[in-house]
């Protein structure tokens, strides 16, 4: 699966989502992807998320709008509230994924309970990525 | 406000000799929205910019490379949304199209409805001028082909199933009790 989260100057925030499914699927599965609010939600009041991993687990946790509202409902930073939202799924359905997003005032939220998830973002002429837990490499264009 | 693009490339238990090229790829995907943001200034472009060069790249899972049905074919899926006016678009059993992405754009402009699937997708994309790859399978990588092979093995064995939430029960944090993956999970 593959995502992307963008704002603007003016905290528009949209967000898309991309996926061939997983391996071995049958015909006809649908998974978390194209759902809103499990693959993909944006409100622009409050933030807007992407998701990828274990399409089954993402879609009973409801992830992307689990996060959203995370950041409506409690004083999270959105950082926290990514983590918060990955780990509380992955404690009570086992499953694994992880989530990118972007929150009302421009922050980044980065989580994932998979071994991997590659990410980046661009901010300026600054682009940060990594791929493992705990990974933060910067570079100035 | 700082604008900002923000890209994934997947998760799950991604091989070492996949993360060179899932690196590069979501920097490169993060470059061209950033300037596809500066260039139009719009938001829904930026994201569907960033996701078609990943759709475009063998090393994820979306677009050319994505992974396969039991049957061998790619069906693919995607969903945009706009936070601002809350429109958004989202389309599955996509064959044959390279960019689901922009097929997911166009639900959302061009109908009235959230979301088409099957033949009605299909059918909507090859009237709003989307290229139909021909023969089909033109998505199908080598990569993804071997790992369906691992993957029926493996599913003969009963080492694998779609129920990775029972198989893995001890696993919270993806570590070693998590099941071998086979391609990548969506």
């Amino acid at each position: 699966t593959v995502g992307a989260v963008a704002i603007d100057k003016d905290g528009n925030i949209a967000v898309a989502t991309s996926t061939g499914g997983i391996t071995g699927k049958l015909p006809g599965r649908i998974g978390d992807t194209p759902l809103l609010g499990s693959g993909t939600y944006a409100d622009s009041r409050f933030a807007g998320v992407s998701t990828t991993g274990h399409g089954e687990t993402i879609m009973k946790a409801v992830l992307a709008h689990d996060i959203v509202k995370r950041l409506e409902f409690t004083s999270d930073d959105v950082q926290t509230a990514t983590e918060k939202a990955c780990k509380a799924m992955t404690d009570h359905l086992i499953g694994t994924a992880g989530a990118i997003v972007i929150d009302k005032k421009g922050e980044v939220g980065i989580a994932f309970t998979s071994k991997k998830m590659s990410w980046a973002y661009q901010k300026g002429d600054k682009i940060a990525y990594g791929i493992n837990q705990g990974d933060f490499t910067e570079e100035t264009i | 406000i700082t604008p900002i693009v923000l890209v994934h490339g997947g998760a799950g238990d991604i091989p070492e000799e996949r993360v060179p090229g899932k690196i590069r790829g979501v920097k490169l995907a993060t470059k061209l929205g950033y300037k596809k943001l500066q260039e139009t200034g719009n938001v829904l472009d930026a994201v569907e910019e960033a996701v078609r060069s990943m759709e475009l790249d063998e090393n994820f899972n979306a677009g050319y490379g994505s992974v396969l049905t039991t049957e061998g074919n790619v069906e693919m899926e995607a969903s945009i949304m706009h936070g601002t006016t809350m429109k958004a678009g989202c389309c599955s059993f996509v064959k044959d199209i390279m960019h689901p992405i922009s097929v997911a754009r166009r639900v959302m402009e061009k109908t009235v409805h959230n979301y088409l699937a099957g033949d009605g997708v299909m059918e909507f994309a090859r009237n709003e001028g989307f290229e139909i790859l021909y023969p089909p399978g033109q998505l199908v990588t080598d990569f993804a082909r071997q790992a369906l092979e691992e993957w029926k093995e493996a599913h003969k064995r009963g080492e694998v199933g779609f129920a990775r939430t029972e198989i893995g029960a001890k696993n919270k944090y993806a570590n070693e009790t998590e099941t071998k993956q086979y391609g990548e999970v969506g």
